[in-house]
């Protein structure tokens, strides 16, 4: 464990507990959020985490898997069985047909996985849906034009995760003799390029003083 | 096992 991945950790944690707090602190109001990013995030953690029973690596490691799988799940029931969520929460600009990026990393993962075993396949599935997670609620941000200081902050502890994790696995290279993960690298390296361009008018929306625009 | 060693992160 290094410094860079703990922190990478936490923030990612924050960006959820930022979540959360926005449903419940905006009155349980889920406007500019995308359920589809949601549900792909709770099936990330869901794959991805098959080994939790079976591999203990750290208490740390197990608990802050429960921790992910429990929050994601919490905020994709929020969204769709909450009484006020979901009467705010809107689908016609939520419109992201996710289904075609499932099935692309899927197929992504029979072909390209490090071993070709059940875990080992949904563990390459559940990185390259990472990747791609955020693109609905990208997409909803544009089609909403207007971003929200939360969902703002959300997107951006979410990048400032894979940045740290990124961080994470040069520290790594250089410090472990065998240290190689090709996948998760490449893939969170696509990721954050994903993020990129929300930062890029994050910080002009920060340093013109001006309501975040995304470009439609 | 060498999955452990791999699978360390989250």
């Amino acid at each position: 464990m290094n410094i860079f991945r703990f922190a990478g950790d936490m923030t990612h944690l924050m960006s959820i507990l930022i979540l959360l707090l926005k449903i419940y602190a905006t009155k349980s109001c889920a406007v500019g959020i995308s359920l589809k990013t949601q549900e792909l995030y709770a099936l990330v953690f869901l794959t991805r985490y098959l080994d939790q029973f079976t591999d203990y690596v750290s208490l740390y490691n197990s608990v802050m898997k429960v921790v992910f799988i429990a929050s994601s799940l919490a905020i994709v029931w929020c969204m769709r069985r909450h009484p006020l969520v979901r009467k705010s929460y809107d689908k016609d600009l939520d419109t992201f047909r996710h289904q075609y990026v499932l099935l692309a990393c899927f197929v992504l993962a029979l072909l390209l996985h490090e071993i070709f075993t059940f875990q080992e396949v949904f563990w390459a599935f559940s990185i390259y849906l990472e990747a791609v997670a955020i693109l609905p609620q990208l997409v909803l941000l544009q089609r909403s034009g207007n971003v929200d200081n939360l969902t703002g902050q959300y997107v951006l502890f979410l990048g400032a995760y894979r940045g740290l994790y990124i961080i994470n696995w040069i520290y790594r290279y250089f410090t472990e003799d065998h240290f190689t993960r090709w996948i998760a690298c490449v893939s969170g390296l696509v990721q954050t390029a994903l993020y990129a361009d929300f930062f890029y008018y994050y910080y002009l929306s920060w340093k013109t003083n001006t309501k975040l625009k995304l470009p439609a | 096992g060498r999955r452990n060693v791999m699978k360390d992160e989250l």
